[in-house]
Order: structure tokens, then C-alpha cells, then sequence
């Protein structure tokens, strides 16, 4: 299954390598910045959305505009299958309450979505809307299994289904509910 | 399959954003190196290598010593899935021949690769060698039918399948040779 094999890839190519490094990341973002964004450690985790319309937007302020990018942590740059110094990331976001005030968090796509949702558009594969919320479910579940099982990730993410096809059209602020 | 969604992710999430833009940022480095690299445009291709073993080495110096990183490419920088400047970039590598003449080229493994050889590692997967090896020649053949129906892709790349199982173990160069 094509979405069994994505969530394999975003473990394997993406959270094996960046989430046991994410505590060390953080600790060196908040030296250089002398910062208080971050300030509890239990909060230092990736939050990893999941829209089960397979809707990804590259900008989170075009889902809800009460979420405001803040700041990029330090990169991680690694060597990985022939690309000399591949560098990774992570962005920093301001999400913002009813009474607008800010929380900060770490929370990004889950990338590999978006090519799910760029194949039920292709004609040559064929699947339709149906067929894609039972892949983004199966994408979830094996993404879970995967970390559940995986003791260098532990709580350092945070899975988050959006039921976004309903729910989003109702309420322009329901991703920074989610999140909060 | 998993394969298929790999190479649909590989060109959606990668192919689909780098190679229409691997003129303008060879045209750049030129410039700005001032250099003779690349001179032809006939060149002006990522390679990218398909090892059947599904075995991703990150310095392609540790699968054959006739070749050597020279540089990288200027880096693409675009907003991604919620990350803000998110980085993409391709590395030139220097690739010997038996005359010790050097010949610049941009090279890399498919990444994706690496996840079906770490899959095939898991006890939860249960796929073995010759699974892997099929899901292989599966990725081999649904990006080459992507790419051949991507006009936007046309000419910028070229697929190097390798038979890496027998002929690297008979032959330490066997890897530079196949490029040239
Ligand atoms: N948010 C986020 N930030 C990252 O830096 C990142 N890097 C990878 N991923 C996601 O993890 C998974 C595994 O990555 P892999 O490198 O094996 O495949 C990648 C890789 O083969 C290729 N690719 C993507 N970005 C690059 C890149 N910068 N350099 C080389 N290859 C790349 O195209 C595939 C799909 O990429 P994405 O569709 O962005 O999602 C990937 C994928 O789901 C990332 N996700």
C-alpha cells in the first residue's frame, strides 16, 4: 500500500534522523537567542499534523490565521545518499488563543501527504477522494505503530488528525484549536 | 505497493521541484564561480542512481574511490509543508576515469531507495531480498513513466539502474564506470 510505504519513509528518512536530535536543537536555540520561547521541557516535541483531506499548506497562516511563524531552530546537516551537507529543520510558530495570546510550538505538515494528494489528482493512478481518506487513516496508523515502537522518538512528537473536511470549512481557527 | 508511492513521493516532493530549476542554478554557479565545470549543456542532468541491492551509501566516495565531491550547487530555498525556507540542493562530483582524467557531474542516489532497504530490515515488514529487489525494479519503472510524462522534467535527468548485487562486489569502480 502507497501509504504504508510514505509513513515508512518519513520515519526511516525524516524522524529516525531529526527527532532524537530535537532536544539538543531546541537547548541550542534557546542559548543563542537567550530565549524563553520554549520554556517547558515536556512542550519540546514536534507536532505533526495530519489533515485527512491530504490538504498540505506550505504556509500554515493560509490554513488559520492565528497561527504566525516565529523563527527557524539550528539546522541539522547531514551527509544522506550522495547530497553533501543536506540540511534539516524544523520552524518555530506562534499560535495564538481566543484571548490572542501566543503559544509557541514546534508544528509542521506531515509532508508526505501532500503526495497523496497530488496522486488522486493524477489521472495514470486513479484513486479518488474515498480512496485517499483510507490512505491518510492507514498513513496514521502505521505512522503511530512505527513510533510507538521506536524508543529513540519517544515523546519528542505529537500525531495530530485533523478531520479537516468538515470540520475546517466550518471554522477558519479549527487548526489553532487543534493545537492547542 | 510500496515502491510506487516512494517514487510518486521522490517526484512530487523532490523531482517535480528541483529539475526545472537545475538550468538556471547551474547557470548561476557558473557565474559565479566563474568556472569551466559543466561546460556542456548536454550535462546539465542529474544523475540518479537505482542500486538493485537498494543500498544508499551518504558519500558516494564509500561505494567507489574514483569519486570525489567537488562542490555543491547553489541552494533552492522554499516554504514546505509548515517549514519556512526549507533547503534543497544538488552536490557536483569529480568522477575518474581509467585515465585519471576527471569528469564533473551532478550524482546522487534516490533516496527513497534507503527506506526499502531499512523496511527490509524490520521484522514488523517482513519483506526479504528478493521482495526488496522487486519493489526495486517497481520503483525503477513507475519514475521512469512519471518522468517520461513530465514535460517540465524533460531532459534534466537520467536514471542509472545499477546491478550492484554481483558487479560491485567483482569490481571496486563499478560504480564510476557505469556513470561515465
Ligand atoms: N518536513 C520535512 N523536512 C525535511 O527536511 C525532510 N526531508 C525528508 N522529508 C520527508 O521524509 C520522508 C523521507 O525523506 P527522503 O529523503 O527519504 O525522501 C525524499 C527525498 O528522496 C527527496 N527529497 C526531498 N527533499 C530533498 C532534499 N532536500 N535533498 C534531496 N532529496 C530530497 O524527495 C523525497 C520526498 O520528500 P518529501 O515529500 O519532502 O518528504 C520526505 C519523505 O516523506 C522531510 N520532511
Amino acid at each position: 500500500d502507497v501509504a504504508c510505504g510514505l509513513a515508512w519513509s518519513f520515519y526511516t528518512g525524516y524522524l529516525k534522523l531529526v527527532l532524537p536530535r530535537l532536544r539538543a536543537t531546541i537547548e541550542e536555540y534557546r542559548a543563542q537567542h537567550r530565549s524563553n520561547i520554549l520554556p517547558q521541557r515536556d512542550f519540546w516535541k514536534v507536532n505533526i499534523l495530519v489533515p485527512l483531506s491530504a490538504s498540505v499548506f506550505n504556509q500554515l497562516e493560509d490554513m488559520d490565521q492565528r497561527i504566525r511563524f516565529y523563527e527557524n531552530l539550528p539546522e541539522t546537516v547531514i551527509d544522506r545518499a550522495g547530497i553533501r551537507s543536506r540540511v534539516y529543520k524544523h520552524s518555530v510558530h506562534a499560535v495564538y488563543d481566543d484571548q490572542k495570546r501566543p503559544h509557541y510550538c514546534v508544528v509542521e505538515y506531515a509532508t508526505p501527504l501532500d503526495t497523496l494528494h497530488q496522486m488522486s489528482h493524477d489521472s495514470r493512478v486513479g484513486f479518488g477522494v474515498n480512496e485517499r481518506r483510507q490512505q491518510v487513516l492507514l498513513f496514521y496508523r502505521t505512522l503511530k505503530e512505527i513510533l510507538d515502537n521506536s524508543p529513540e522518538c519517544r515523546n519528542r512528537y505529537q500525531l495530530i488528525l485533523l478531520d479537516d473536511d468538515c470540520d475546517a470549512e466550518a471554522d477558519p481557527h479549527f487548526l489553532s484549536k487543534e493545537i492547542l
